[in-house]
């Protein structure tokens, strides 16, 4: 089973 | 902040292809233009807009406003716009109102609306430069009936690019399918290529729920290009023609 990534695991806060 | 595009109708398409992803969102004018940058409320895919000050048929902005904006809101006051009237926006430096006016090209119609503000909290995501592994470009109707047509099998597609094709995967409940398609070899009109760009093949799974939201962007451009890199969200961008701008969605992949 595949999990649901989210943004800000990948690009950062500003 | 005084802006007025031409065509009513450019607008009304964006608010139409990010209303139901996102409700409320600042829209930033700067004298660079217009942008806005939100997150859909489970924090999975990204709404970017730049609207370049040059695409507007007169921009005016002495100093950065945001106008904070329910989409919903939005949608009901652009109803009352023609397709082919101009429309004007404006806001002063309180930035608690906002003034749309819409006149029919024969300018012998005029309607003025004023919309309240919100105020609203975003985060702002930094989008790193990326040089993605795959670059798939299609016509946007492809890629609005791949989505529609696979949405009714199952909840995700694993999207595969390789250098012969890009193929788009369904497995669900009542069965499985996929789409697969190669790159054009003979070019009739250029809307309708289909073009691969690849550093290395990819395969990666996405939710179909959000890649549909993003298919109501096609009537805003001819083609969409999909970029891909492994363990990265997927970036779908909708350009509207030469120098005006573009809409791009970003969405973070399913993990194994």
């Amino acid at each position: 089973a595949s999990s649901q990534g989210r943004l800000e695991n990948f690009f950062s806060i500003k | 902040f005084e802006a007025r595009l031409t065509q009513a109708s450019l607008i009304k398409k964006i608010l139409e292809a990010i209303k139901d992803l996102v409700t409320d969102a600042n829209f930033d004018c700067s004298p660079e233009g217009l942008s806005l940058q939100a997150m859909d409320s489970s924090h999975v895919s990204l709404v970017s807009m730049v609207l370049h000050a040059q695409g507007f048929e007169m921009f005016r902005c002495q100093r950065a406003v945001s106008l904070g904006i329910n989409l919903a809101s939005l949608t009901k006051i652009l109803k009352c716009a023609g397709n082919d009237d101009s429309i004007t926006l404006r806001a002063d430096e309180k930035g608690d109102k906002a003034e749309f006016v819409f006149e029919s090209q024969s300018q012998d119609r005029l309607s003025e609306f004023e919309l309240k503000l919100m105020d609203i909290d975003s985060e702002h995501l930094g989008i790193p430069d990326t040089k993605y592994s795959a670059i798939v470009e299609m016509p946007s109707s492809e890629y609005r009936r791949i989505c529609s047509d696979l949405g009714v099998m199952g909840d995700t597609v694993r999207i595969s690019v390789s250098k012969e094709s890009v193929k788009f995967q369904v497995d669900g409940d009542i069965g499985k399918g996929s789409v697969c398609l190669h790159p054009s070899s003979v070019v009739d009109k250029p809307t309708e290529v289909v073009k691969i760009s690849l550093e290395e093949p990819v395969d990666m799974i996405f939710s179909i729920r959000y890649l549909n939201y993003f298919a109501k962007a096609a009537p805003l451009s001819d083609t969409v290009t999909l970029s891909l890199s492994k363990d990265f969200p997927l970036q779908i961008e909708f350009k509207f023609g030469e120098q005006m701008g573009y809409l791009r969605y970003y969405l973070a992949p399913k993990i194994d």
